[in-house]
């Protein structure tokens, strides 16, 4: 199974250690992430990197999984060209299906680069979204499935935790911003169902800390850590992070719902504002 | 003694936080402190609040303490406009001064309003500093004292904070940006003076945490700490943050320094500059 992820959010909020503990491997060298500023001449245009990473879980499904990172995003003065190379790529995805839905002899090794899922980091000011998150948000959630992640959560108490998800939440909904909900069809689907959803629902933005670190814990297994002078966190821990909840929504349960939702519902509603144009 | 500070960085990186810290009391509320993005009419510029504290430390020593804080700095898309907001504040109370001196009958009760320091508060990213970092930086160092303080130091373990200091004085090293370094004279300055500023300039930039919360400690005084599950944090434990060094370096050793280095040294470059032109 092929599947989709791109990551955007300012530089330094831990996409690189996400994308690491996502796939529980070194996937990216969180040294390199960073554009050098040196060469900060105004051509320093965003470069979108792509990583392409087979995983299998333990009942031996395999995911080919591309995920799509953003080094330097939000970093400028002016982030308005930033903005527009994101953007375009999505719609370059899309651009790439109608011409080959309108060949007459398909090419057998087209390779489908839709996005089926963006993760939008936000750093949790304590104030709910800023300016930059919502306007990108806005420009984002009628070409994708936008799911929002507060980064970096070990650095809110619980307490803040909550306040953060809260104004999160109530700027979406005062912006009008639609974002990927676990959808769910009280007629159709099963109680099962509905509760899962539900709770993954509630979870939004999802909190989630990352870490390159690696100790053996308790039980001998390899567990990813961040250790500070006053205490240790396991960020698999569903207690102090969302990280495993997300994971699992993203590569097994909803994986599918992701895909055909862009398939189905976004890119059609593009299909149809292209060529009605 | 009065002594004007004022305090620049992205929304959510904890600066009302830590005027109250620094204050020992509730200036400003937390919760007010971002503009309504709602109003996000393009011109919503960045407004400058002020805030006046009498303080007095146990010597009996009483500071006049002017704070000047920037809420919403660098949310937007484009920050162009706040970057000048906040220089054209300061060169505007060089040029209140110079209207005074020229001025034949002096008003008794002018305000001296120059900016003795300002401190600017850095996400760390792990990578260094960030464009709109080095951007504002190089602008402001000309003009005032700038001292440069990492915000929220409890999310960076100890090793990651030993990064994030090193990185940051390697990039304003390699931008040329001056900032207040603590400075002695071989030749003048007694022993005590010069170990005093070395060690002060080692910590550069200082790694602050803030906190609202207080908690009786263990020995019956009101203590500032971040609770978390994994481990409670005390914001004035010297091991845990820089925040009691600065602090004294600030309202009790290096206040004279700075207010003279702003006088003497920037007010006069000022003069010259603006009188020659
Ligand atoms: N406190 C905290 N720091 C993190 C977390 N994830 C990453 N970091 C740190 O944040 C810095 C930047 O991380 P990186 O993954 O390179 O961010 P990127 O620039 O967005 O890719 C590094 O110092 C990481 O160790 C997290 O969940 N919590
Ligand atoms: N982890 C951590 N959070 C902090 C610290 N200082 C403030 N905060 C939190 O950061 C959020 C924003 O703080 P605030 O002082 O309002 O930031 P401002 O918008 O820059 O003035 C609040 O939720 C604070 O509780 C700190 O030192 N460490």
């Amino acid at each position: 199974i092929q599947f989709t992820l791109m990551i955007v959010g300012q530089s330094g909020t831990g996409r690189s250690t996400f994308i690491n503990s996502l796939c529980g491997q070194q996937v990216v060298d969180t040294s390199t992430t960073i554009p050098d500023p040196s060469d900060s001449s105004s051509e320093k245009e965003l470069t979108l990197r792509t990583e392409n990473v087979e995983l299998e879980d333990n009942e031996g499904v395999k995911v080919s999984l591309s995920i799509i990172d953003t080094p330097g995003f939000g970093d400028s003065i002016d982030n308005e060209s930033s903005f527009s190379i994101i953007i375009d790529y999505i719609r370059h995805q899309y651009d790439e299906i109608l011409l080959e839905e309108s060949r007459i002899r398909r090419n057998p090794r087209f390779k489908d680069g839709r996005v089926h899922c963006l993760l939008y980091f936000i750093v949790p000011t304590g104030h709910g979204l800023r300016e930059i998150d919502v306007e990108i948000m806005k420009r984002l959630s009628g070409l994708v499935n936008v799911i929002p992640v507060i980064s970096k959560a070990d650095s809110l108490t619980k307490s803040e935790l909550t306040l953060n998800k809260k104004l999160i939440m109530e700027d979406l909904k005062h912006y009008n911003i639609p974002i990927y909900n676990f959808p769910y069809d009280l007629d159709y689907d099963d109680e099962e169902t509905i509760d899962a959803n539900t709770a993954l629902r509630a979870l939004i933005p999802f909190a989630v800390v990352g870490s390159n670190d690696e100790i053996t814990g308790p039980d001998g297994d390899l567990i990813r850590v961040r250790q500070y002078p006053w205490g240790t966190i396991d960020i698999e821990d569903p207690d102090q992070s969302d990280f495993i909840t997300l994971r699992s929504a993203l590569l097994i349960s909803h994986l599918q719902d992701l895909k055909e939702h862009t398939q189905e519902i976004l890119y059609e509603k593009y299909r149809t504002d292209a060529l009605s144009d």
